[in-house]
């Protein structure tokens, strides 16, 4: 269904609205919408991680950002903490000694932990967020993808 | 075929939409198709880089994620209009969600398949090159691809795929992945040692599982191969009882307020956390009430 607590249901009365589907080029035979369904999935990788998709977007040279909200307790800070870690990557002394990023317009303003590591991997913890980062703190979570996309300081 | 998808008159709207919408279909083979919305950069669409956002589950829409989370329109007054969300991801970029697997909400499959993590990563692949058939200018931009908890499963297959296909993404720059399940095994060996440093867990309980599951040492115990393979089953009992005693209140957040509809919200909460986790319903479950 929807996930527990989002205490919302706006959405659903408006995808569902038949003027907001035409607009919206839905199919007409196409179901009622809900936020989350049964869909007959099953998960083949269950007991077999990530890492070696990870390592070979690494060895391509490509771009990794890793965030997680520290209050969830759905996809623990710890779980991605210990993925990235477990990557076997070195991280990079900072030489300013900072291990924490920052949002200015929030007092205090550090907006989590930063762990940058070599070959392009950053970790990132959002400080107060849950499980949907940008809705929970939506501020730090445009600060951080505009920051990761441009190549910029977080 | 994308001038047709062009969105121009969005109920709920009350004030000029500063980029361009789109939204309809993008086909991912004879029998499936998954639907689209894709809401070009506030500023500069034809230099910003595209990025893909999708949500987990498996089986929540990205939808869900666009009208809740960083989408440029959020919805009030019990669906009758929309507001503008300042902290949208596009302003970053031009963002793209995709309503995946098939089943997913106005996604479909007319076949009604089985779906896998690696149909759903193929089928994701041919989504996006039919996206680019549509919109080739967008085949220059830099390319991300984003997602959210179940997509640390998602984002990584695709990427994988798109990494190896450079021919249709010359420019695929990278991931990222927000509170991601990469791996299951970390999820459940660091989920007990999160809630008891959370305060989440009796002492009692926490100091019993350390002295007679995990040899002292909680911090690398492997919670997941004790549960599932090698524990007693005092040990697992334990660990279970750990899970189900746990007063999370908003799983997905822990210092979110929780309002149901007037079913007790222990027992909703409770039943909830232990299917998350995977866990049968416990017996003891009533047992601090």
């Amino acid at each position: 269904d929807r996930p527990i607590c989002a205490q919302s249901n706006n959405d659903r009365q408006y995808l569902n609205r038949p003027d907001v589907r035409r607009a919206l080029h839905v199919h007409p035979d196409a179901p009622t919408w809900k936020e989350c369904g049964d869909v007959n999935y099953h998960m083949t990788r269950h007991e077999v991680p990530m890492f070696p998709e990870f390592h070979r977007l690494i060895e391509k040279g490509k771009r990794i950002l890793v965030y997680n909200g520290d209050v969830d307790t759905v996809c623990n800070v710890l779980l991605t903490s210990k993925f990235v870690e477990q990557l076997g990557l070195a991280a990079i002394p900072d030489p300013k000694n900072r291990t924490f990023w920052f949002h200015d317009e929030e007092i205090p303003n550090k907006a989590g932990f930063i762990t940058r590591y070599e070959k392009n991997v950053d970790f990132l913890t959002v400080r107060g967020s849950g499980h949907m980062v940008p809705k929970d703190k939506p501020k730090e979570a445009l600060q951080m993808i505009y920051n990761f996309v441009y190549g910029r300081d977080y | 075929a994308r001038d047709n998808d062009l969105v121009t008159d969005l109920p709920g709207l009350d004030f000029k939409v500063p980029f361009r919408h789109y939204a309809g279909y993008l086909n991912v083979s004879d029998t499936k198709a998954f639907y689209y919305n894709f809401f070009e950069a506030h500023e500069n669409p034809e230099f910003a880089p595209l990025i893909l956002w999708l949500n987990g589950g498996p089986g929540c829409s990205s939808m869900f994620g666009s009208l809740n989370e960083n989408g440029p329109f959020h919805i009030k007054e019990e669906g009758k209009t929309l507001y503008l969300n300042p902290y949208a991801w596009n302003r970053a970029g031009n963002v793209l969600y995709i309503e995946s697997p098939a089943g997913v909400g106005f996604s479909y499959d007319t076949a009604n398949g089985n779906l896998t993590d690696e149909s759903t990563a193929d089928d994701n692949h041919a989504a996006l090159e039919d996206f680019f058939r549509k919109f080739p200018e967008y085949r220059d931009h830099d390319f991300y691809i984003t997602g959210e908890s179940y997509g640390g499963v998602y984002v990584p297959m695709l990427a994988d795929r798109v990494a190896n296909d450079t021919k249709t993404f010359p420019n695929f720059k990278g991931i990222a992945v927000g509170n991601g399940v990469m791996s299951f095994e970390l999820l459940y060996n660091t989920l007990l040692p999160f809630l008891y440093h959370h305060g989440l867990i009796q002492e009692r309980l926490w100091i019993n599982i350390a002295d007679k599951c995990c040899n002292n040492n909680t911090y690398t115990c492997p919670f997941y191969h004790l549960q599932n393979r090698d524990g007693t089953q005092e040990c697992k009992d334990m660990i279970n009882e750990g899970y189900h005693n746990a007063e999370t209140g908003d799983d997905y957040n822990l210092y979110s307020a929780c309002y149901t509809d007037g079913e007790p919200q222990s027992r909703i909460l409770r039943s909830h956390f232990a299917k998350a986790a995977g866990l049968p319903q416990s017996k003891k479950q009533d047992k601090n009430g």
